[in-house]
């Protein structure tokens, strides 16, 4: 028997909207530490790798580990029939093909089943090696939201420079070329408002808009985006999900052919 | 020219 229960329905529903961009479906493999998903979009560019641990769910029992394939679209318009303020429970018997969604009103007046039915997804793991980042860059969600929202009008790519001094994010093609710094916060008041940097070295990677674009979705997530670089390998990009956990998106950089 | 190289030659498959 697996039962998840969350008190509130819009961290979930923040949640799809944070990788059905990406991933049409995905596995979510559920043990007594919590639930996982991680999968490559569909051309194998980038990974999303979301954790959510079980003790911040207000209830969790999973007796057996279980891998749940879902479409995640399916998933999406069954979280849209939820109120933000509705309780949400995922139930699944041992070996079942269905997964059950429960969404109860705060005043318990209205419960609604959605019942999805599982799918058998033949999906590969990645093993992803604890890495030291040579940069490692947290800034505010929506100004990294916007920033790649801006410079992606300029060309396909985008470089990111980064130094002790500040972060440089550039783009420049055929209509012209755009030039964001941000420089390290002196002074933190907000921490949420804060551009902090760890160097250990300075470090200059180019990056496809495209796929920066689809990670800033995950933006209501989070007030503050972490960056992680070193040269060479890919870009995590990690978005904190309250207490529950965390999404963490994966991309390598573009390289000279 | 930059080309973009598919993320799984990054990793290995658990």
């Amino acid at each position: 028997m697996f039962e998840a229960r969350l008190m509130n329905a819009t961290i979930l529903k923040k949640i799809l909207d944070a990788v059905k961009d990406l991933l049409n479906e995905g596995t979510f493999d559920c043990s007594d530490s919590g639930i996982q998903l991680q999968a490559m979009d569909n051309s194998h560019v980038s990974l999303v790798s979301l954790t959510l641990r079980s003790d911040s769910f207000d209830k969790f029992r999973c007796d057996r580990n279980l891998s749940m394939g879902m479409n995640l679209g399916t998933m999406a318009k069954i979280l849209k029939c939820a109120n933000n303020d509705d309780t949400v429970t995922i139930k699944a018997q041992d070996n079942a093909d269905t997964v059950t969604f429960m969404f109860e009103s705060q005043n318990h007046e209205k419960v609604s089943d959605y019942e999805m039915k599982l799918m058998n997804l033949d999906q590969e793991h990645l093993g992803i090696p604890d890495t030291d980042y040579s940069c490692v860059v947290r800034m505010p969600s929506m100004e990294f939201a916007r920033i790649c929202r801006d410079l992606a009008q300029f060309s396909e790519s985008m470089v990111i420079c980064c130094t002790k001094e500040g972060v440089k994010f550039s783009a420049s093609g055929d209509l012209g070329s755009a030039n964001v710094k941000l420089a390290q916060t002196s002074n933190v008041d907000k921490e949420e408002e804060a551009v902090i940097i760890e160097m250990q070295e300075p470090v200059t990677l180019t990056f496809a808009c495209r796929y920066l674009n689809a990670f800033t979705k995950a933006t209501p997530l989070c007030n503050q985006v972490q960056l992680s670089m070193s040269a060479d390998v890919p870009l995590v990009v990690e978005y904190r999900i309250s207490d529950l956990g965390h999404i963490r998106y994966y991309l390598a950089p573009k390289i000279e052919e | 020219i930059k080309t973009q190289p598919d993320i799984k030659q990054y990793y290995w498959i658990a």
